[in-house]
């Protein structure tokens, strides 16, 4: 059990650091964030708790519940791709969690979906931000007929359309 | 493996059959857009609730509340259920290119039946099957509902060690 | 008491619903929504509870739960709106209330904003959304000095650029 | 009435004494933006600190955690906290030309101050004074905190009552 948890838990912690880091890389400044779990109870982990600590770049160490809405959300986002590279599900369904998130944020996440999502990685993310949106390979438009009192979707494959700007929704 | 595409009959805004193709290999990174109430999410609590996700974790406290109910005109007609079931099927392409298919039923008494490849199954065993391809639907580590990702980061130090726990 | 309390609930009860329909009125449909109030003990109403339902156009009744999170936000600026307009408060600080919001929901917002506010009720905004602060008579922009790690704050009066689009913030 | 001007000194990321004007009388639809983590929402803390709202509805568990802190190395060096106290003072247009100043200190013991004009006042005069001007801080329900739109459409019918007893 020891061994186990033990394993995993230096994997995620080793992980989520360099995920933090490339959430969080800044274009023009050396400034870096950085993220790390720490043990309560070193000897037999599993009976204690585990802190997670994300700093932003240039900013200090603080408590994760003194962070901003959209720092929490990035730094949130790092432990799940961190737990993910441990023990990697098939695919992620990811329900607007942009919402908190300013343009440059949105565009760190879309490039580290873009450069992580694969045959055996599919993301499913649902946004209203055509920063990352307009990203995607295809897309799923849901719509409302009122006729039939009923959801319906179209499917579109972006793919088709070299640069996003020329793709027909104008994004 | 990936997630070929959906089937959902009758659940929540979702009136009669509709499928949904998340396309060949290439495409890994999907976007499901649309405007405020229009069912986004309730597309993700189709894909949910076909893992074998709880109710609670749907917006809604009864199984049957996820059965497609017809609108009614005023708020005191008894809604009467034209639809008696609503039914989710998940194609799925594992690594060695096997298509397994789930299926996930309930019915307006708020009983649920599970398939895998059209085999009933007990849910404990439909979630073992999913559990062989890494879906651990009792973690839901892979799933963030809407509103929930400010409280991922949140958690207690207590919750942190039992999700590493679970992971490992 | 009860005379106090039936008062502001006839007169909240009263502007719920033009203030909803205002929020959700659609430019291209004559479908409407509908907002109202319900007490649960007609006699002694303070003693009992008030439940809030909110319709939106084309669509049927349904308890507010079950509404999505966009139409929920809507529903809740109509509430806070409402009630204001029984005990008006100089001024509203609403952060970041457009977040699950689409577009056409943001543009609503924005034109309702407009044309309620005035010398006796100012709204503050912080949004991400330039579809929002766009519209806004001035904005304050907030930024952290790496140097001095601090926060610091610039204002812009954008009633000097006639046009949003002309502005130089590009927006 | 009408929100002139607010200034901050040592509140939460603002480092020293800040001026924010909010403008001559037509300004009445201000937006506050920028970058995650860039101190808007403490801008918020600012007015609702400076209203007499409770630490906790700040985002802080302690008053003395308002108190801007001066980055430190590590995070096993002990916060040496340069600054003793945070104020923030906000001027006020009343419907008759006038013009009052609220201001509200704390110090690090977590001591608070209140000044209307100047002069100290206990907490529960100055509270009063802002309920003339229909600024409720008991029930804050002009402040939206972040995140919290939702909520509000969803409370329970016993809190609705509650409030709609209290706007009465
Ligand atoms: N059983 C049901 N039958 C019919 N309609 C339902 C059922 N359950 C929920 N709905 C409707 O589905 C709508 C909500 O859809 P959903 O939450 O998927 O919207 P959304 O696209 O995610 O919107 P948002 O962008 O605001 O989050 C609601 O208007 C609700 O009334
Ligand atoms: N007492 C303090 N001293 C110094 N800095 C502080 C203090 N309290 C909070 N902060 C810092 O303020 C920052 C958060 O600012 P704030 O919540 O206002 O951001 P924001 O602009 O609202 O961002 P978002 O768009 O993500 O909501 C955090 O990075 C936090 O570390
Ligand atoms: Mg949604
Ligand atoms: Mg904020």
């Amino acid at each position: 059990r020891l061994e186990l948890f033990t394993s995993a838990f230096e994997h995620i912690s080793g992980e989520i650091d360099k995920i933090y880091k490339e959430l969080t890389r800044l274009d023009n400044s050396p400034a870096i964030g950085s993220a790390y779990l720490t043990l309560d109870n070193t000897s037999e982990p599993y009976l204690g708790g585990i802190r997670f600590h994300a700093v932003p770049p240039s900013k200090q160490f603080r408590d994760i519940g003194q962070l901003s809405g959209g720092e929490k959300s990035v730094a949130a986002l790092a432990l799940l791709f961190a737990i993910h590279s441990f023990l990697p599900a098939p695919f992620f369904v990811l329900d607007e969690v942009d919402a908190a998130l300013d343009n440059d944020n949105v565009d760190r996440l879309a490039n580290y979906i873009r450069s992580h999502s694969g045959p055996d990685f599919q993301f499913i993310v649902i946004s209203l931000k055509s920063g990352l949106f307009k990203r995607s390979d295809a897309l799923i438009g849901v719509y409302r007929d009122i006729q039939e009192k009923s959801s319906k979707t179209l499917s579109l494959d972006l793919r088709q359309y070299p640069e996003a700007s020329s793709s027909p929704l104008m994004i | 493996g990936r997630l070929l595409k959906l089937t959902i009959q009758n659940f929540k805004s979702y009136k009669g059959l509709h499928e949904i193709d998340f396309g060949p290999n290439q495409i890994s990174f999907l976007s499901i857009i649309g405007p405020n109430g229009s069912g986004k999410s309730n597309l993700m609590d189709a894909i949910s609730f076909v893992l074998g996700i709880k109710a609670t974790y749907l917006r809604s406290s009864t199984l049957s509340d996820l059965i497609y109910r017809p609108p009614v005109d005023s708020f005191n007609e008894p809604e009467i259920n034209a639809n008696s079931s609503a039914t989710v099927c998940f194609y799925y392409l594992t690594n060695t290119d096997q298509i397994i298919t789930f299926r996930r039923s309930v019915t307006e008494s708020g009983h649920s039946s599970y398939f895998v490849n059209d085999v009933v199954k007990s849910f404990k065993n439909y979630r073992d099957i999913l559990e062989k391809e890494n879906i651990l639907s009792k973690i839901r580590n892979f799933l963030v509902f809407q509103g929930d990702i400010e409280n991922i980061a949140s958690q207690t130090p207590k919750q942190l060690t039992q999700l590493i726990e679970f992971v490992s």
